[in-house]
């Protein structure tokens, strides 16, 4: 996946890095310092349904159906997260205590056309 | 107005880049708070001190496999009154569990001062609720420990379940096993300052359904 830059209008991935510290919370969020929050942003025309992100297969199965039938039909295929992955965390809970989880699906790596 | 008209997703007018910047910092705060199940950031009243929590960490690290589903916990311990012999102490954690976990491992880290003579001989306790007497619960668990340092002791997750309040009570009850140095039980654990006690949990979401199986 493209990652964004001004300008690229289709779909790409756009990246942000969020310090713990720029929030107030580096008093309680032990480990990591920050994590990036990224986010699928961008145009997603009819030849890119079923783009980037998915298997091959599934693009061409797209296309063919998109040929066969009308070809620019209103359906919109929009730009979506197509791999993810955990955030793992190690916090001061409200009685002080050390907690480390690994919340599920926090960071964006891929980005792609449904 | 950004330098752009309209959003390439949307087509709203795109933002200014600070804007932008505000916007992705307070999504951040939500989607870690919804993550952590929170519904607002801890205000840490007490946080630990400092090198006790670069043991936990250590001790976080130490054998720790790759993360499971579920947390780790480290739990410090508060002790009632820190002048009695420390052989005698009671522990006292703050576990605030939620309903939807339930604990499947824990461990009781005490330090054993280089001042022991032989063999310490220690029984936890768990304390009944509103101060009944000890062992109202029930013996947790029994060990014997013949060196200095860290010890690790296993205690029954199922005997640990925390009260309502989220407050568990544990008892220690420790002597050496050589009766000529009854006198010295007062100076073997370390329960003050960066060696005090502290309970290591892990927790899981319970499987759901995983209580009907028991109702049948």
């Amino acid at each position: 996946t493209p990652t964004c830059d001004p300008e690229t209008p289709l779909c790409c991935r756009r990246d942000h890095y969020v310090d713990f510290q720029e929030l107030g919370w580096q008093d309680w969020i032990l480990q990591p310092e920050g994590y990036q929050l990224n986010y699928c942003s961008g145009q997603c025309p009819p030849h890119l349904a079923g783009s980037p992100g998915i298997a091959a297969s599934f693009h061409s199965a797209v296309f063919s159906l998109l040929k066969a039938n009308h070809p620019w039909t209103l359906s919109t295929s929009c730009c979506v997260p197509t791999a993810r992955r955990p955030l793992s965390l190690l916090y001061l809970d409200r009685d002080g205590n050390v907690v480390k989880t690994d919340v599920p699906d926090m960071v964006v790596e891929a980005c792609g056309c449904s | 107005q950004g330098t752009r008209s309209a959003c390439p997703s949307c087509g709203d007018p795109t933002l200014a880049p600070q804007a932008e910047r505000a916007l992705v910092l307070e999504l951040a705060k939500q989607k870690i708070l919804e993550g952590l199940h929170l519904t607002s950031r801890p205000r840490i009243t007490q946080p630990p001190p400092q090198a006790a929590l670069t043991r936990a960490l250590r001790n976080l690290q130490l054998g720790s496999e790759a993360p499971v589903k579920g947390e780790e916990v480290i739990s410090f311990a508060t002790i009632a009154d820190a002048s009695t012999s420390a052989c005698g102490s009671m522990l006292t954690f703050h576990l605030s569990t939620p309903r939807s976990h339930h604990l499947h491992h824990a461990r009781l880290w005490l330090h054993v001062l280089p001042s022991l003579p032989g063999t310490l001989y220690l029984r936890i306790f768990r304390w009944g609720p509103r101060g009944r007497r000890p062992g109202s619960q029930g013996l947790l668990a029994e060990h014997q420990m013949t060196a200095p340092g860290w010890h690790a002791l296993p205690l029954p997750s199922s005997g640990l379940r925390s009260e309502e309040s989220g407050v568990l009570r544990l008892q220690l009850d420790c002597s050496p096993l050589d009766s000529n140095h009854t006198a010295q039980a007062q100076q073997l654990l370390d329960t003050a300052g960066d060696r005090r006690p502290f309970l290591e949990l892990k927790v899981r979401p319970k499987e759901p359904g995983a209580g009907r199986a028991r109702r049948r």
